[in-house]
């Protein structure tokens, strides 16, 4: 795991962090759930909450779908190439391309891939992962870890990693509610950049 | 564009669309020292990652020193043989989708490449 430069993080006094959608986006519920369902994975192993408020204004965390330029200096490029990006805290900017297809439901899933479709993104997958910048978190060359910076075509990855979990509890500590890794997630043949286990 | 689930997805979706990064595959093979068309695009995508730390947008498209570095850099962190050569496996990883956060920021990576290499002690210890 990493860091931005400076470790910016949210400040103690801040660990009830809220999140909104641009209204103009006009996102159905079956859409912003999928978000709950992300935040919801780095408040299992972190002290942060996250509530979704009506108001985009006053979020401390704002999400909107955007195409091309969108006046962040950072342009969308169209289908594929770039999915999303995210400032680090406490910015809270969470831009998704627009032009994108993005799958709500990327189930079922077969060893992790969806399906060959070389077109269409995880919609959570991404999610997860700009969370864990909006939280401090860089890239990481953990290639399971939600924080490697690319996705295969067709690919779900959501299940945060021991990585991204040493990573954000670096930040603001544990969950006291949380009891470790998944034990579902077996260990793969591979080993991180440390000689650590890692999980795939 | 939304879609509910993969079923939901239209037929002529499910072929790979054409993107932005689809013409480095025309690059398969180029390495230091030569001149091959296309070479300034996959410059500027590594300046759009912070792989080149260069104010400049003007890129050539000659394989220079700096591609080069940047390309091993750029290995290095995806867990990819360093060669420093634009191969196979490289290109094909170049062309996948990705977050748009750099990898590098002000010229410093923490991803592999701003890690001592494997086996280089990590802490230094001074015998009493």
């Amino acid at each position: 795991y990493s860091f931005f430069p400076g470790r910016p993080r949210w400040p103690a006094n801040k660990r009830d962090l809220t999140y909104a959608f641009v209204p103009q986006n006009g996102l159905t519920d079956d859409i912003k759930i999928v978000f709950t369902r992300a935040f919801d994975r780095w408040s299992e192993v972190t002290p942060l909450t996250f509530t979704e408020i009506a108001s985009y204004q006053s979020a401390d965390i704002k999400i909107g779908f955007f195409s091309g330029d969108h006046n962040d200096g950072e342009p969308f490029d169209g289908p594929m190439g770039t999915l999303a990006h995210a400032f680090s805290p406490p910015a809270g900017h969470f831009h998704l391309d627009g032009e994108e297809n993005w799958v709500i439901d990327g189930a079922p899933i077969v060893d992790g891939n969806f399906f060959s479709i070389l077109s269409a993104v995880d919609l959570e997958s991404v999610a997860v992962h700009e969370i864990g910048h909006l939280l401090g978190l860089g890239h990481s060359s953990v290639e399971d870890a939600i924080m490697y910076p690319t996705l295969g075509a067709g690919t779900r990855r959501v299940e945060l990693r021991n990585d991204d979990i040493l990573g954000v509890q670096e930040l603001y500590g544990s969950n006291p509610n949380y009891t470790g890794p998944n034990p579902n997630l077996t260990p793969s043949r591979g080993s991180d950049t440390n000689g650590a286990p890692k999980f795939g | 564009h939304f879609f509910p689930n993969i079923s939901s997805i239209p037929p002529n979706l499910l072929k790979p669309n054409a993107t932005a990064w689809d013409a480095f595959n025309k690059l398969l093979g180029c390495h230091s020292g030569q001149t091959v068309d296309g070479l300034a695009k996959i410059k500027k995508y590594f300046h759009y990652f912070g792989y080149i730390n260069n104010s400049s947008s003007n890129f050539t498209d000659d394989f220079d020193d700096t591609l080069e570095s940047a390309l091993k850099t750029y290995q290095l962190n995806f867990n990819l043989n360093t060669t420093g050569v634009l191969d196979a496996p490289t290109i094909q990883h170049l062309i996948k989708p990705r977050c748009g956060n750099a990898d590098v920021v002000n010229g410093t990576s923490t991803m592999n490449s701003g890690k001592p290499p494997a086996g280089s002690p990590t802490m230094h210890t001074v015998a009493h």
